[in-house]
């Protein structure tokens, strides 16, 4: 198993490597990936020797390659279908953004309990009533769900996609979820990541 | 200094201590954090033991204290002024957060390039002309930049920022920046938490 803290560099390395790509450079050096990231030369190596198979060649690493074996080894080509729950200003941000699919999530639909919203589409995506959203899981086999409603209403929520057979929920709203174990909750606390930003200033 | 990871779980005890605020529960146990994180109870009292007042008494923490104990070492108060470059779906949606004040950011204005955008304002917010960036931040003494335009021209922006005296840049755009060494950048990875979440799925 990888680390949270190495598959987050990795991610960060294939953001170089794609940049590399569209400057068709066709090698690249670990110590090039660490000064970007100001980290150590050694701990890119390190990084990259986990990997099946890392392109190595006597220049370097081969672009093309790395980026590959960082794919297969993420699960980049294992498509994660999911459903947005709270199409309201950062719901339909995440629908409108196109890069997910390459990293393997594919929105399948958004659900919202304003009438308003409902019906309406964003990037061919549906809005769809939430009580919808049980029959429709069960359909699909969807059981992925990015959480962006109000705090006030994230816990309830929680619970309404928990009897729906939701398994996995991807939480932006700032409140710590309570859900049985065999559901799994990632938050995503954007404040905190500002917060360890800015601590340091 | 404190770790990133102990700022991170910091930020989630808070969001807990809020929701016992709301539901008027004035004590908490160091347990019932674990317990709801789903981590130790020995790390979270190793947690909170680096807070300069954690509200401990006999019947466990006064939410209130240890609450207030944790903003005060976050830095809640001291407000930190930013920009929001590129005034794009997920620009939109940062402005529109007020719970950003908070945890003492404060957004002051955004900017972009697309003349339609240009002139509006999005939750009291004018959105201005790029070229107006480099006389704002010298006026009002911002110099924190959260960057969210389309990742072709993340870097040719950050360089454009780097030049206005800019020093700290929040990253959204999946790309990592090249800037010179007395400029911050934190990469906000979204593709990376997610696939971090996927993983181990
Ligand atoms: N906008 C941001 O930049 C940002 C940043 C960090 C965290 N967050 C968090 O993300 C969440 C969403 O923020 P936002 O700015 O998009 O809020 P928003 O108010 O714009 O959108 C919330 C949406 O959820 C819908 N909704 C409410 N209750 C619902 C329910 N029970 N079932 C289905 N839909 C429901 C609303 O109709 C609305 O469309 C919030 O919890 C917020 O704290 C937002
Ligand atoms: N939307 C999301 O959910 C999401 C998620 C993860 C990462 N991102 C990243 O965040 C960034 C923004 O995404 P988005 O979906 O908001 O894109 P968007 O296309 O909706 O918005 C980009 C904005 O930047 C402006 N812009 C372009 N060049 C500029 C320049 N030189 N100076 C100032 N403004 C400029 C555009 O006019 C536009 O308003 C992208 O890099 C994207 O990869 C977005």
């Amino acid at each position: 198993k990888i680390s949270d803290k190495v598959i987050n560099r990795l991610t960060l390395y294939h953001c170089i490597l794609d940049d590399y790509i569209n400057n068709n450079i066709e090698f690249i050096a670990s110590n090039q990936i660490a000064s970007l990231l100001n980290i150590d030369d050694s701990q890119v190596r390190k990084d990259i020797s986990i990997l099946n198979n890392s392109g190595k060649c006597r220049v370097g690493y081969i672009v093309k390659e790395l980026k590959k074996s960082i794919e297969m080894t993420l699960g980049f080509s294992k498509t994660k279908k999911a459903f947005i729950v709270g199409a309201g200003n950062l719901g339909m941000a995440l629908a409108k953004y196109d890069n997910f699919t390459s990293y393997g999530l594919n929105i399948v639909a958004l659900f919202d309990n304003d009438t308003k919203k409902i019906g309406n589409t964003v990037n061919n995506k549906l809005i769809l009533d939430i009580n919808k959203l049980p029959n429709l899981s069960r359909k699909t086999g969807v059981d992925i769900a990015i959480l962006t409603v109000p705090r006030t209403y994230a816990q309830s929520t929680a619970d309404f996609l928990v009897k729906s057979d939701i398994k996995y929920i991807w939480n932006f709203a700032p409140v710590v979820l309570s859900v049985p174990k065999d559901v799994q909750v990632w938050n995503e606390n954007l404040m905190g990541n500002f917060l360890q930003f800015t601590y340091k200033i």
